[in-house]
């Protein structure tokens, strides 16, 4: 029950690292280490420990004026506490999803709430088009509205088994198993290697590894 | 013609959730 909003009321910082180490993937090294890039991204525009959607795009786009469907949409399924802003907790527990030991399970969970935009609870025709064409507006190409329509129409004659005109979580699941690239985004070698990364966390460690 | 690309496969391009740019931080 990682980052359950009841379960602590005040934001940490990294108080306890080891408490978020147990409730995570990562090792205590690997949570101070972390902790040096969630420094570095939360005092971007203001230094106050806390990382503001501004500050998140700056650090995804290296641009504060680019808008997103999609870094939005993770930003806010980071955001378990609904508040607008993502404490440390939120960012190690949001990021614990993305390593690559973490359970498939929980990275097929993830990815369907993000492209469950509306979180209706089954991704829906209009939602697919939506960040298709997000997509192609972002990266600068130009595809045909019969050529987006075709290419939706083959998703959904795969996925949607139950032919209802929108995916649930199971064939979601299942769409995902079969084409496990899918899911390739939802996870980061990065953290693997995260305290070589930035092994400065040592000069600040409160704990032996 | 028909396109062989699945939906979420372009959709998984998209560099807003390409969190590993968070990283170049």
């Amino acid at each position: 029950n990682c980052c359950d909003a009841d379960l602590y009321k005040q934001p940490r910082g990294l108080e306890d690292p080891e408490a978020l180490a147990r409730e995570t993937v990562f090792s205590v090294s690997e949570i101070e280490a972390l902790y040096e890039l969630f420094k570095k991204i939360s005092s971007a525009v203001i230094d106050d420990g806390l990382i503001n959607k501004e500050e998140f795009q700056l650090a995804l786009f290296k641009t504060n004026k680019k808008e997103s469907l999609f870094a939005d949409r993770v930003f806010d399924l980071f955001d378990t506490k609904h508040n607008g802003i993502l404490d440390f907790e939120e960012f190690a527990c949001a990021l614990s999803i993305f390593h690559p030991n973490s359970p498939i399970d929980d990275k097929i969970e993830f990815s369907f709430q993000l492209y469950d935009l509306k979180q209706q609870g089954f991704i829906e025709r209009q939602e697919v088009k939506q960040m298709v064409v997000a997509t192609l507006t972002e990266s600068g190409m130009n595809l045909s509205d019969d050529v987006i329509e075709s290419i939706i129409d083959k998703t959904f004659e795969e996925a949607d088994t139950k032919h209802d005109g929108k995916i649930d979580k199971e064939e979601w699941r299942n769409l995902v198993l079969r084409h496990p690239s899918l899911l390739k985004n939802m996870t980061l070698q990065y953290l693997k290697d995260i305290t070589t990364t930035f092994p400065s966390f040592v000069f600040h460690s409160q704990v032996d590894d | 013609q028909p396109v062989a690309m699945n939906a979420f496969e372009l959709i998984s391009l998209s560099k807003g959730l390409n969190l590993g740019n968070l990283f170049d931080a």
